[in-house]
């Protein structure tokens, strides 16, 4: 564990702490793409399926935990419970475009053609474009909450956080994932756009709206 | 190259 890591983690549960609040207290998922929190509870579904076979720590395994409880809580959230306030026809991404691609190209490309190691490779490939529906829904809106875009920025922000936590295990323990940091690296390119967005705007106290 | 030892990272 290293500080990049930590700090990363920590982000990446801040944004799923922000988003449960924001939908929980105003009892709303206005401007939230639900596709994309369909996304993030698969990516987790497929990825966390070794806390049934392996133990790695007790950080690791409460995490996953929480992460996975989470992405069902905000799921369920938004389809069923504040429903009335799903913003449906501003969602619609098709999912079919990213899973099936993101399937074909994880039995491809992938350390090991296990049936746990096939599964992890998909999370990791679907967790870099999971933000895609989300992104699409803010454009076609034109502008985000405000509370919407610390939730994106916080998300943004972990995957960043690891890409300096694999250029520091690189550096001191000799490890490193291709497949994690290509597609790290993708996930955080496609938050550049929105990152500039919310430097220039949001922190300024303005309202995130793109140019209509 | 990879190390192995499952995946320790979240």
């Amino acid at each position: 564990m290293n500080i990049f890591r930590l700090t990363g983690d920590l982000s990446h549960l801040a944004a799923i702490i922000i988003l449960l609040l924001k939908i929980w207290k105003t009892r709303s998922c206005a401007g939230i793409s639900g596709k994309s929190q369909i996304l993030f509870a698969l990516v987790f579904t497929t990825r966390y399926l070794d806390l049934l076979t392996s133990f790695i720590s007790f950080y690791n395994t409460i995490m996953k935990l929480i992460y996975i409880g989470c992405a069902y809580a905000t799921v369920y959230l938004i389809y069923m419970k504040f429903k009335a306030t799903y913003d449906g026809n501003h969602d619609s991404f098709r999912l079919e475009f990213l899973v099936v691609p993101v399937g074909g190209l994880a039995c491809l490309v992938n350390h090991d053609f296990s049936f746990l190691e096939i599964l992890w490779t998909f999370s990791i490939y679907l967790e870099s474009v999971a933000i895609l529906p989300q992104l699409f829904m803010i454009s076609k809106t034109g502008e985000a909450e405000t509370i919407t875009t610390h939730y994106l920025f916080f998300l943004g922000l972990y995957r960043a956080l690891y890409l300096f936590n694999w250029i520091w295990r690189f550096y001191f323990e000799g490890f490193f994932d291709m497949i994690a940091i290509v597609a790290g690296v993708v996930q955080t390119i496609l938050y550049c756009d929105f990152f500039y967005l919310y430097v220039t705007k949001v922190l300024k106290g303005k309202k995130l709206s793109l140019p209509a | 190259g990879q190390v192995t030892g499952g995946k320790d990272e979240l």
